[in-house]
């Protein structure tokens, strides 16, 4: 069986915010070691995969691998039931169809109570290969957030070109282009700092749409790291305290 | 003309 406790729902729910648009229906992967989930959308052209460790969990208890397929939807709705600093058990029992959702409040005697029902999935895990990304940029995540954004209002794709002297984000539209260069920082500690690390100059373009969406997970952590090569896919990733969630985007390349 | 790529032609199935 499975048994999870969240100090707050709030995190579940910012995780499915990020998740949502990308995919509908998941294997949530439980194993001692904790919650693991990978999925790509429709097109086969973004991959998002998710860990929640064990011991970032109040209460964790696994006792072997078990797959709860979800609907998102329905699990967005069920979380929605909750407010965020609602402490939050998972529980299923093995073999089980339906996973059990608990919220107790903080500061009063409220529990509620929720059953979703669970759903098989076929899902195909890709195996992703352990890569030297030669260029990595590591910047706050409101500002990615923001940049993606603006261009996104323009055209559809965004060359990002990483160089010794920042990372540029261009995108050409049909009534408009745009570029933002973000310099490397000389303080590595502040928060709002941009670090670059490279081998060699870098430049891929992505369809900025999906960069919206996997800009998503802003709300769950303060910094976000790109990983970038020539021609393989952009691993965006955000670590927070308990996991973390990371995409993978296809690269546009030229015939 | 750039294409878009699918993430299938970078990763195996595992």
């Amino acid at each position: 069986m499975l048994e999870a406790k969240l100090a707050e729902a709030g995190t579940l729910k910012k995780l499915l915010d990020a998740i949502k648009e990308l995919v509908t229906d998941a294997n949530f992967e439980c194993n001692e070691e904790g919650i693991n989930l990978q999925a790509m959308d429709n097109s086969h052209v973004a991959l998002v995969a998710v860990h929640l460790e064990a011991a970032g969990f109040k209460r964790y208890r696994c006792d072997r691998p078990m797959p709860l397929g979800v609907n998102l939807t329905s699990l967005t709705k069920v979380l929605k039931c909750a407010k965020d600093d609602d402490i939050t058990t998972l529980k299923a029992a093995d073999e089980a169809d339906v996973l059990n959702l608990v919220y107790e409040a903080k500061n009063s005697d409220r529990i509620a109570e929720y059953d979703m029902k669970l759903m098989d999935i076929d899902s195909d895990t890709l195996g992703i290969p352990d890569t030297e990304y030669d260029a990595r940029v590591t910047m706050p995540s409101a500002e990615f957030t923001r940049v993606v954004r603006d261009l996104s209002q323009l055209g559809e794709s965004v060359r990002i070109e990483v160089s010794k002297e920042g990372v540029r984000f261009a995108s050409e539209g049909e009534a408009a282009n745009g570029s933002v260069l973000m310099k490397q920082t000389d303080d590595d500690e502040d928060t709002q700092a941009i670090t670059i690390e490279m081998n060699q100059h870098v430049s891929l373009t992505f369809s900025l749409k999906y960069l919206v969406n996997f800009s998503k997970s802003a709300s769950l952590c303060p910094r976000v790291q790109l990983m970038m090569s020539n021609d393989v896919p952009l691993l965006v990733a955000y670590d927070f305290g308990q996991g973390y969630i990371r995409y993978y985007l296809a690269p546009k390349i030229g015939d | 003309s750039l294409k878009q790529k699918s993430l299938k032609s970078f990763f195996s199935k595992g």
